[in-house]
């Protein structure tokens, strides 16, 4: 069995528990930080069979791709003229992913 | 030495943790949430010599055993009629666990 | 590549964090609570090249050494007469550190 530590964003995190648990694998999720932009992000837990690793990681490619997204970062000015500034490309997504042994597992 | 990381039930957090320390066992407690059901649980990290991984995991099936408890699901109904439903069982308890392995203990 | 987990106390966590990133290091950051103390600390993740793991270490020693600070624990009493306590010596700091083996890292 092997363990997948992945760190992905919060936005992420619902589609991916979806994918995962469809698939009938289980997952558990814990709040944590990043500790360069000290923003809040996502790290989850999946123990698998050793043969399912790499479905596991294609479902987390799937549901946590690195895209590119327009946003309009200045919201209209309060006088009311409409000044917009021209949208700008924002990345997100990402998911950074450990893979580690599992020597014993018990249920409980 | 090994790695036992187990989610448990919130409810057995703390007769578990009493357990554990009164047998001079570390533990450190993460909040976390499950990804099928979305509720809250408890995932808890315990660094412990090789022989005594069994001694721990015994621990924690004392402590989190599964087991059904009687529950009256409606609460007496407001026109103060004694309506409750007779009592349900709910199953409560349990603990999904795994052992890995560590390389290196550092007390700083 | 190795895992490196620690539980540090809070006060410590800005600056190690500063330190690991500033030698270009990645690190997550888990609120904790202490199984025997019931306070909470906190639990990093550094995931880090083999050859890197000692570096680490010793960034974790220099930013999370135990000592011992005076403390005055009795403000000043509310009669307005000066009658803090003598400074008592408080040990501050500490890590327990757990080092672990990456069998795969992929990032998203
Ligand atoms: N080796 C590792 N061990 C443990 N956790 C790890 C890790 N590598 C990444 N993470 C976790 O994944 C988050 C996203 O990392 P990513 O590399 O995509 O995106 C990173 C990276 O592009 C950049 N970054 C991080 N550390 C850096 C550093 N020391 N120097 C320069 N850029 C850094 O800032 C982004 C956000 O970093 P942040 O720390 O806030 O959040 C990180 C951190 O929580
Ligand atoms: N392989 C694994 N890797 C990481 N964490 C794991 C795991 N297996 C279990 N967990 C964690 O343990 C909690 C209890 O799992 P349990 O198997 O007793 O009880 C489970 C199981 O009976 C059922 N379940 C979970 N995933 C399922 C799925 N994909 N399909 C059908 N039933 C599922 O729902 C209960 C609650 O699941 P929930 O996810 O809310 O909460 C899970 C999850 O947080
Ligand atoms: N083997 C292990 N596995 C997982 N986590 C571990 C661990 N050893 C230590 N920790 C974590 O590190 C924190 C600090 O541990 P430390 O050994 O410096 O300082 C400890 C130790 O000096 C003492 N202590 C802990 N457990 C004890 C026990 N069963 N009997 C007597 N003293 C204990 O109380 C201090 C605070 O303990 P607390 O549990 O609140 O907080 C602990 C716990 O969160």
């Amino acid at each position: 069995m092997k363990m997948v530590i992945a760190i992905i964003q919060d936005r992420d995190w619902v589609k991916l528990s979806k994918g995962l648990t469809e698939h009938g694998y289980g997952v558990t999720k814990l709040s944590s930080t990043g500790g360069f932009l000290r923003q809040g992000n996502t790290t989850i837990m999946i123990g698998v069979e050793d043969e399912k690793v790499e479905d596991v990681l294609q479902l987390i490619r799937d549901n946590c791709k690195k895209k590119e997204i327009p946003m309009t970062l200045y919201p209209p000015s309060i006088t009311g003229l409409n000044m917009t500034s021209p949208p700008v490309n924002v990345t997100v997504g990402g998911a950074t992913v450990f893979v580690m042994n599992i020597e014993q597992f018990h249920h409980v």
